[in-house]
């Protein structure tokens, strides 16, 4: 079995869960059963109970959609996907989508519904896929015996009290569960001398990399979260020195001393780390600073001390007449910066605690801030 | 379909294999693909991280185990990347 980056749960053990709509295939009666059947598997394992909601929020928002439905997952008619959800969270997270271009059956034709949905609870509940083909959790459907007698296997029962331990019933002895409170040495994210290794988009959301750990940031979740970097990407060092999203190639470049690698998503690409001189700097440069890319002119900016690159993604190549001094170009913005980050047009540069927002047009300062004001404080 | 040497670009299940790899293995989309077997290239590469994670024999080929399991219907969360 495997969990999420960074293993999400639930710190509740009472969840809510809300039926939004109907397939037009079953009986209302049916799907509510069919999903009532999918959340006493895992109630049996755990210490989790599940209450329905017939109205406004729950943890868990159970719905059928067809095609695109307003998420980055759209569906893709009969077959294939049949269903995805979300790990433990806020907003969206936890919800489960049904693709409604599926035959939704009780039964061994079509597809069955109790089955499918059991399979998503347990994402909305924090597992992964595991790659035991008896296992629930493993991600190709399979109807192997009636519903009547659908039994968890060992791997999802492990999986599942990995996350929350066994049910309180159960002879097993139960080991308590620290409360979920952030790990002792996490850097605290409102100290006012805090300072950032490197900062970074990465689809949509903002991360900022402080010794092991990172925040993360979305739209969806405007509440930061903070991860060991090692729980995203197991291969990446700690204490970075800069960051930086290609947009058009949906990878994000993180480096460290001479070497940088490549991620997408959750995936640390192969073939990295790779050199700092492949990408056209000099033998005397050993690190960088900061970077940045400009997403609509594809150009990246590396800063190093006094002085700036600038990078070409489309040709992959660094431009000529570089490098330049940062104080010829970036007026009011000192050496030394520690992570740059582009956003609403402005560049912000963090140096230390300190923060300086940068219109590129007026080539002036136009404000300074305090590092840690994206995380809210 | 030939064991070995290149793959037709327009072969129906090179379309199949190279989509279910986009979806599921955060498969780069742009990348331009010659199914020749050799093992460096990307889509080997991704088709050989397929079958580990799904336990089938590690080939690098789509071979008739492995388009099986890519035509069959499926949680919708990828595997990798997502």
């Amino acid at each position: 079995f495997t969990t999420f980056p960074g293993s999400p749960k639930w710190r509740e053990t009472n969840l809510t869960y809300r039926i939004v709509n109907y397939t037009p295939d079953l009986p209302k009666e049916s799907v509510d059963s069919a999903i009532e059947k999918a959340l006493k598997v895992w109630e049996e394992v755990t210490p989790l109970t599940f209450s329905r909601r017939s109205e406004g929020e729950a943890d868990i928002m159970i719905s059928f959609a067809a095609g695109e439905h307003g998420d980055f997952y759209p569906f893709d008619g009969p077959g294939q996907s049949l269903a995805h959800a979300y790990p433990p969270g806020p907003g969206f997270y936890g919800d489960v989508h049904f693709d409604d271009d599926e035959k939704w059956t009780l039964g061994p034709s079509g597809t069955n519904l109790f089955l499918v949905a059991a399979h998503e609870l347990g994402h909305s509940l924090g597992l992964f896929h595991s790659d035991k083909k008896e296992a629930l959790m493993y991600p190709v459907y399979r109807l192997s015996t009636s519903p009547a007698q659908f039994q968890l296997s060992q791997d999802d029962i492990d999986g599942i009290q990995s996350l929350y331990g066994p049910h309180p019933s159960s002879d097993a002895t139960v080991v308590p569960m620290s409360s979920v409170s952030p790990r002792p040495e996490t850097p605290a994210k409102c100290d006012p001398a805090l300072s950032f290794d490197a900062v970074s988009t990465l689809r949509g959301e903002l991360l900022f990399f402080k010794d092991r750990y990172f925040w993360r940031i979305s739209r969806w979740n405007p509440e930061p979260e903070v991860n060991l970097i090692s729980a995203f990407w197991p291969s990446l060092p700690s204490h970075l020195d800069a960051a930086y999203e290609a947009h058009s190639r949906d990878s994000v470049f993180i480096f460290k001393g001479n070497q940088f690698w490549a991620v997408r998503g959750n995936e640390v690409q192969a073939g990295y780390p790779k050199a700092l001189h492949t990408l056209g700097f000099p033998p005397t440069v050993k690190k960088i600073d900061a970077a940045v890319s400009d997403k609509e002119k594809k150009t990246t900016y590396f800063f190093v001390e006094d002085k700036y690159w600038r990078f070409d993604e489309k040709r992959r190549l660094m431009d000529k007449g570089f490098p330049r001094l940062i104080k010829d170009d970036f007026p009011g913005i000192e050496p030394q910066i520690d992570a740059v980050l582009q956003a609403f047009g402005f560049f912000y540069f963090f140096h230390g605690s300190s923060q300086f927002e940068f219109d590129p047009n007026a080539r002036t300062v136009t404000h300074t801030l305090k590092s840690n004001s994206w995380l809210l404080c | 379909y030939p064991l070995h040497g290149a793959v037709r670009q327009d072969h129906p299940s090179m379309d199949l294999a190279q989509q279910y790899l986009e979806k599921y293995y955060n498969f780069e989309k742009n990348e331009k693909q010659v199914f020749r077997r050799k093992d460096s290239s990307p889509i080997v590469k991704k088709i050989q991280e397929m079958q580990k994670f799904l336990g089938l024999e590690v080939t690098g080929r789509l071979d008739s185990s492995t388009m099986d399991v890519m035509l069959k219907p499926r949680c919708g969360v990828p595997d990798v990347g997502g």
